[in-house]
């Protein structure tokens, strides 16, 4: 299983509709000072059915909409679709791809699908639960986060090795 | 489900010591529990000896060492309960050049089981990479995807 | 009391708006008073405008925007009140090399009124160096002083 | 007023005799990860009079008395002697070089001393207070600490301001 494409409109900074093509391997990121590097890691958490608000770095989950430059008006919605590759079965579904998409309207409204059928939230949540994958445990890694699992408390050390059991 | 923990410790204790010298080219680094008659509750200690030095807090660690011992235990959680994909945004900003070097060596093995993507600017790092993608606000405020070639890389690299 | 504090808000504020357009090429920040009625007690808050953006919570800004507003906020308080050192433990450490070199022009800058003793691997910041230090570890555990030429300087850029 | 030479001794990993000679202007330190660095920012905050040993990465005082390594046994004492050049009268004394040391035993014993006349801590306190120097304020921003005026409340922000005032 890996990641085949990531697609984003209207999230965050990337306010046009932009594909990102992944194969297996180490695939890098470069660029400028808030370019929009960190908001990419955001789109795939988000899109994996990440929750908190905070650990995508805004206040109220309408943040992650684009809300304008100076030259552009905000807009009022933002998507994120996630395919993945499952030749191998990695997910109990018969396809050999999976498209996983969320979207948010500045209403507050959402939508979720799965291979453009729609779903509720935790159909994402736990179509992922017990892969290791994504929002839970220590496959996304965010920008100053890595010392975390040294100055966390042993307690909550313990936490993380009981994600891995 | 104790046992299951034990089990679990034990394998991951065993990738971090070997992650750990892997990275820090000798060393010695040990995951311990703070009670280990009571596995279903004990909180876990990193005890860490970097190479040539003695035993210490961690806090007395410098910032490259602390980072390279968190990556150490991250990439040990990896190697025990592997994930398709793993995604890394500027972890090694706190290392030096032989340290990212041993740190994009180490990535490219583990690359062979887990797909990464990474955000870095780091020469070393780079040039383990596969695929590049480069990210951009030419528009102020929007940001745009653009495909990079090796020498813009060369540029970038810091 | 409360005139002193209003005195030296307005200072810092007028200082940390002209460092950071210097900083960032542009935009704009201001500190502001979260009670500006109750001079003794109020808070202060910072909006900053990252140049041709909207203006937003400072957490959405990125890693480099952060790093960068929070040096012109160090960086006008010095100006207010000039210390006769300052000792920096890389801070630029987020910084692409575009705004690395401005930091560095900027330091350049306040150098003739306060004395910096910085640790940095970055390059642009060492070009603006009058004197270079480097500490090394030949013998493990032990730190050692020596002194550093020109080119050695450039392999450890970075 | 400036910093004109650090003496390091048994202090952390400075377990030999170390001397730094500063001039105005810049001065820059570079070294390999683990080589010393960041501690000798440490060593110019204790001989300022830091007593919060957090803030100098430790557990106990005791922690910045040289620890041996592999090949070295530990020492016994950690001294750290600051010299500051007074021409422009910017301290209140006749001196026109100041030179502030302190040590500390195992026993847990201190000596302060200034321009080698024994003295207590709250004199090397009182020397720098007014001055916006060393462990109040900012003029030393520790490693990973620039961020920390962005993630503190708008009232501790207010006190950096009233130290400025
Ligand atoms: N909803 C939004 N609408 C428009 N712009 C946004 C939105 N949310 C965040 N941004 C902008 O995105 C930029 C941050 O991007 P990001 O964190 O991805 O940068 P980065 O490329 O990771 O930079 P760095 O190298 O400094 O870490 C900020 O300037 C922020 O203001
Ligand atoms: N009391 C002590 N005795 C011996 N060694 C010590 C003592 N206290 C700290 N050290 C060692 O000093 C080293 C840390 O040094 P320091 O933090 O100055 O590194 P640095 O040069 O700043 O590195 P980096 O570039 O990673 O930030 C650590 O390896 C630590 O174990
Ligand atoms: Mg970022
Ligand atoms: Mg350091």
């Amino acid at each position: 299983m890996y990641l085949k494409k990531l697609e984003v409109q209207g999230f965050k900074s990337f306010a046009d509709k932009t594909k990102l093509e992944f194969k297996p391997g180490i695939i890098l990121v470069v660029g400028p000072n808030g370019s929009g590097k960190s908001n990419i890691t955001d789109a795939i958490r988000w899109v994996l059915g990440e929750q908190s608000i905070k650990s995508l770095r805004g206040d109220k989950m309408e943040d992650v909409i684009f809300a304008g430059s100076e030259q552009r008006r905000s807009l009022g919605m933002a998507e994120v679709s996630l395919t993945v590759d499952n030749s191998s079965g990695f997910f109990p579904l018969e396809y050999n791809e999976i498209t996983v998409t969320r979207r948010l309207y500045r209403s507050g409204e959402s939508d979720y699908l799965i291979n453009r059928v729609p779903c509720r939230l935790r159909d994402i949540h736990e179509l992922f639960m017990d892969t290791g994958i994504g929002r839970e445990g220590f496959s996304i890694i965010g920008q100053g986060k890595v010392d975390e699992v040294l100055s966390v408390k042993p307690e909550a050390r313990r936490s993380l090795l009981e994600e891995a059991a | 489900m104790a046992r299951k923990f034990k089990e679990t410790y034990v394998q991951v204790n065993q990738a971090f010591r070997e992650v750990f010298v892997q990275l820090f080219g000798g060393g010695r680094a040990e995951l311990v529990l703070c009670e280990p008659d009571y596995l279903l509750e004990t909180g876990v200690e990193i005890i860490v000896q970097p190479p040539g030095k003695k035993t210490q807090n961690l806090s007395l660690l410098s910032g490259g060492e602390r980072a390279l011992t968190a990556i150490a235990l991250l990439m040990a959680m990896l190697k025990v309960r592997p994930s398709p994909f793993c995604v890394l945004d500027e972890i090694e900003s706190n290392l030096d050049e032989a340290n990212v070097q041993r740190f994009a060596d180490l990535l490219s093995d583990f690359a062979k089981e887990t797909q990464f993507i990474v955000i870095s600017h780091r020469k070393g790092t780079m040039e383990a990479a596969h695929v590049l993608y480069g990210v951009t606000m030419e528009e102020t405020g929007v940001s745009r995807l653009v495909s990079v070639k090796l020498e813009d890389v060369e540029k970038e690299a810091s």
